[in-house]
């Protein structure tokens, strides 16, 4: 039975892609078998892992290219890579009937894994949509600032607008706090503003870490580049909590 | 006769907003007169600035309201305000013949100040390729760390590109660094990278300041919140640097 979780925000550079790269890297270290998904036009999680391809997750949707040819493996974790022609894909999907369903339909031909992960770019795009509608839960990364607190309530709102309308089991498994750094006093009062105001499951937060931003010049996940820094030890904390949350135990 | 520049950068958090918005004050500081266009259908500027208002500048594009109806001023500059109509807008916008020049033809109606500034979306949208059709110059905000530099190359090839087909006149005055950490090695790295391999004009640096993040929770630019921190005089020396790269002296 697979597990699929969508790491969304509508706000930038919150952590997206790092997470969803560690957190894989980090399940994949419990023996667990685990696909990661880029679903991002800009292709992050591709570049970081260095799994740029010729064949991509565009080739998958045209049905042009196999999965078995596309697929490749970093770190124990299975890439579904993306480049640029998702973004031609994606103005093609505007016009095609069941346009919100195309990666669920995609996502029912992946099979065998644990966890599917996928990360999404920030906008309110139609591929963000289609994640949705695919995947089962949520994580939702943040950073505990005011400027970030808009692109919260942007992403509550998409979550349940999807939920009434495209994808009713949709769950938000819970905020992910990243770039946490205690010292600073505007933290403890966007978390304290979360605990009493959004109510969601918060998970244990990731520090901020300058490990964690050496890592993807090496193309590796924090787990395998610095695996007893601070954000490390929190996404093997994280994962701890994910498989918790998804009766793992 | 008016500056106009646009902040953009595919990345995501990499200061945009917060550098439209401080760097429009700093401007206005000089005594002159500044309008800061929100061109996110997320309204984060707007957000900033508690300049949400019920017209926007999507009313302003269906011609529905006029602009005196929709600006309102925030520390002596003119704010033309976004919320999320926007989104709906620039799905609308697909089908409309010469649709790269819609803002374009907005900035005509536009007269009257010395600076115009665009805050535009992370996402590779049509609402940016609009606003760099319709500017004469690019501000590329950045973090100097390894995930920007593949934001950095995008915005690039999106910039050289609408400079063939669109705007041959479009200029980038230059990268501005963002949230500038010295201690962190990785950033003389990207510096050097940028310096030999990029060769672009670089702004001096906005450094991390706790006080920047505060800022948004009074509604007030840095300059107003904390008029003697660091952030605040890095972005009155980029205003310095600004001013004479437009050759005002
Ligand atoms: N724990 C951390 N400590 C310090 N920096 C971090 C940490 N996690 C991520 N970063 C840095 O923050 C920046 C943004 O991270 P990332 O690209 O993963 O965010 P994102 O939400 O995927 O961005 P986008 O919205 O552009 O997709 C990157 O430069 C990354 O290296
Ligand atoms: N000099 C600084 N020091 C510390 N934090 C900063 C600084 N400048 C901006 N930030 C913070 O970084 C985060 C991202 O900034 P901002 O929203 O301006 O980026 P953006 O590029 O406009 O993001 P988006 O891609 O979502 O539009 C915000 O929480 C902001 O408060
Ligand atoms: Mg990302
Ligand atoms: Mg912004």
């Amino acid at each position: 039975f697979m597990q699929t979780i969508a790491i969304v925000n509508h706000k930038g550079g919150t952590g997206k892609t790092t997470t969803t790269v560690n957190l894989a890297v980090a399940l994949a270290q419990n023996n667990l078998s685990v696909i990661a998904i880029d679903l991002d036009p800009q292709g992050s999680l591709s570049y970081y892992l260095q799994a740029v391809q010729p064949y991509t997750i565009s080739e998958a949707l045209t049905g042009e290219v196999p999965l078995t040819k596309i697929v490749v493996n970093r770190e124990g974790v299975d890439i579904l890579p993306a480049n640029q022609r998702l973004a031609d894909i994606e103005l093609a999907m505007v016009n095609i009937p069941q346009r919100e369903y195309l990666i669920k339909q995609l996502f029912e031909r992946i099979i065998g894994y644990d966890f599917l992960l996928v990360d999404c770019s920030p906008s309110l795009s139609l591929l963000t949509v289609n994640a949705l509608t695919a995947v089962k839960k949520v994580i939702i990364p943040m950073q505990l600032e005011v400027l970030s607190l808009q692109g919260l309530s942007l992403i509550l709102d998409t979550v349940f607008g999807i939920k009434e309308q495209l994808n009713p089991n949709l769950q938000i498994l819970g905020i992910l706090p990243v770039m946490l750094d205690k010292r600073k006093k505007v933290t403890s009062e966007i978390l304290e503003y979360l605990k009493t105001n959004i109510g969601l499951p918060l998970f244990s937060p990731i520090h901020t870490d300058v490990k964690a931003i050496e890592a993807p010049s090496f193309g590796k996940s924090i787990l395998s580049y610095a695996p007893s820094s601070i954000s490390a030890q929190d996404y093997r904390r994280v994962a701890q909590e994910l498989l918790q949350s998804c009766e793992y135990h």
